[in-house]
C-alpha cells in the first residue's frame, strides 16, 4: 500500500512551477487505479514521486508503511528495481541494446540466471506481438512498438507495483485492447496498478479514476459499483 | 498534390522488413487525410517518405508534379524546410534549445528576419497554450506540452503540407480538441493535411481515413458526404 501525504514538487526556472501542488492520496494494496488530467497537470510528475524517481520538494511518502525518506540508498534500490515497475511516457528505452536486452536488463539487475531471464522476456514479448522484433534496436522500431517493449521491460522482474504513464498512448485500438487485457488479468492477480492515460474508456478499466488539475487532485472518482 | 505510386520501403537486419509494402495514393492540393491502422503498419515510415525525410526502396514520388528523386539536393532542402511541416511521433526537439528557440530556428533557416521570428513564434505557442513555458527547455516539459511544440514548430513556416504523426497521442481531450480545431482552420485556409491518429474520433475530422495494414492500404473511406 502507499500513502502520499501533502507531497509537492517545485521547480524554479525564472518563474516558480508548482508541478505538484499538495496531493495526498491513498494507494491500497492490489487497487487499480486511473489517473487523468490536462496535460501538464502533474501526473506524469506525481508517478515519478511515487515510483521514487524523483524526490518531493515537501510532504511524505509511505510505501509499505515505511516513510520513504528514512530508507537507506540501497532499500530504495531495492525497492524501485524489484517492487515497482515503471512505463514512461516516452518510453526511455536503452538505444544501444536490442528488444530483448531492454527487457533482460532488469532482471540482470536482480541476480536472475541467463536461462531464465531469456525465457521470461521472450513470454512477456510474445504477449506483447512483439516476438517478430526481438533483435532489432529501438530506433528500428515503430513508436507504438517501442511502447510495447517499454511495458514488457515494467513487468520484468514481477513487480508488485506497476506504474504506466500513458501505456496506450501509441497503440491502435486493438493493441491497445492487449495491454490493458493483460493489465486487467494483472490485477486479477494481485499486482497494484496506477496508470496515466487521457482516453476515457482506457481509465474507466481501472476501480476508480484520480482527476488532476494544476498540481491537485479535483476528485477521485469511484468506477466499481460494488 | 501528391502522388505516390507503388512506394516501397524494405529494412534488412536479419530478416527482411516490408515497412511499406507498395503503396499508391494520390493526395489532392488542399485535402484533409487521416492515417490509421495497426502499430507497425507503415504510417509513420509512409508519412516520412512523403515528407521526404527519408528516400523509398523503389517506387515513384511526385511532389506538384515533379519527380522527386530528379530534384537537385537543394531544392529537396527547399521543399522540406519550406513547404513541408513535420509533426513527429516522438517529437524530435532540440534539447539544447528552449521552447521559443525551437519554433524560432526552422524560420532562421529560412532568413526570417528575427522580430517576425518572435513574433511568429510567439502567436503560434499561445494558440498552442504554451505562452508560460517558452524559456523551458524540452527536458523541462510534459509530454503533452513537448507535443504542442512540436506541432507550433511543424507550422513555423507556414507551409503548404502538413505532415502530423499522431499529433494528439500525448494531449488530453480539451487540449487535443484545441489542436484539432487549428488543423480545421489551417484546412479552411488551404493547408494540405496528413495526419495519422489511432483515434477513430480524430481521424473523422478529415476528409477520408486511409486504412493501413502490412504495410499497405487496405482502403480509403470516404467521411465527407458531400
Ligand atoms: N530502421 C528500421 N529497421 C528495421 N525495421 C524498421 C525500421 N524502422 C521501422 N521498422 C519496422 O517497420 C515497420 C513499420 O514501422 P512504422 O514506424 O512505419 O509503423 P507505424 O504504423 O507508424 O506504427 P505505430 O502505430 O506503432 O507508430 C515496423 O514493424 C517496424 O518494426
Ligand atoms: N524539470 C522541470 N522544470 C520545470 N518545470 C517542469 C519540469 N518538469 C515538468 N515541469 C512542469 O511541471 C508541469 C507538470 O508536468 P507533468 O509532466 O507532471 O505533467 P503531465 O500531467 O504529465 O502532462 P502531460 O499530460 O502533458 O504528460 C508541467 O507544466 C511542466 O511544464
Ligand atoms: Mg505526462
Ligand atoms: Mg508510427
Amino acid at each position: 500500500a502507499i500513502e502520499v501525504e501533502r507531497l509537492t514538487k517545485t521547480y524554479t526556472i525564472g518563474t516558480t512551477v508548482h508541478a505538484v501542488d499538495g496531493v495526498s492520496l491513498n494507494v491500497p494494496h492490489g487497487s487499480f487505479t486511473a489517473v487523468m488530467g490536462p496535460s501538464g497537470s502533474g501526473k506524469s510528475t506525481l508517478m515519478q514521486l511515487i515510483g521514487l524517481l524523483d524526490a518531493p520538494t515537501s510532504g511524505r511518502l509511505t510505501v509499505n508503511g515505511r516513510d520513504v525518506e528514512g530508507l537507506a540508498d540501497e532499500e530504495r534500490t531495492r525497492l524501485r528495481g524489484k517492487e515497482i515497475g515503471f512505463v514512461f511516457q516516452s518510453f526511455n528505452l536503452m538505444p544501444k541494446l536490442t528488444v530483448l536486452g531492454n527487457v533482460t536488463l532488469p532482471m540482470q539487475f536482480q541476480g536472475v540466471a541467463a536461462r531464465e531471464r531469456l525465457r521470461r522476456a521472450e513470454e512477456l514479448l510474445a504477449r506483447m506481438g512483439m516476438s517478430d522484433r526481438l533483435h532489432h534496436k529501438p530506433n528500428q522500431l515503430s513508436g507504438g512498438e517501442r511502447q510495447r517493449v517499454a511495458i514488457a521491460r515494467a513487468l520484468a522482474n514481477e513487480p508488485t507495483l506497476l506504474l504506466a504513464d500513458e501505456p496506450t498512448g501509441n497503440l491502435d485500438s486493438r493493441t491497445g485492447e492487449e495491454v490493458l487485457r493483460l493489465f486487467a488479468e494483472l490485477h486479477a492477480q494481485g499486482y497494484t496498478i496506477m496508470l496515466v492515460t487521457h482516453e476515457r474508456r482506457v481509465a474507466e478499466r481501472a476501480e476508480r479514476i484520480v482527476h488532476m488539475e494544476d498540481g491537485r487532485i479535483q476528485e477521485i472518482e469511484a468506477l466499481t459499483a460494488a
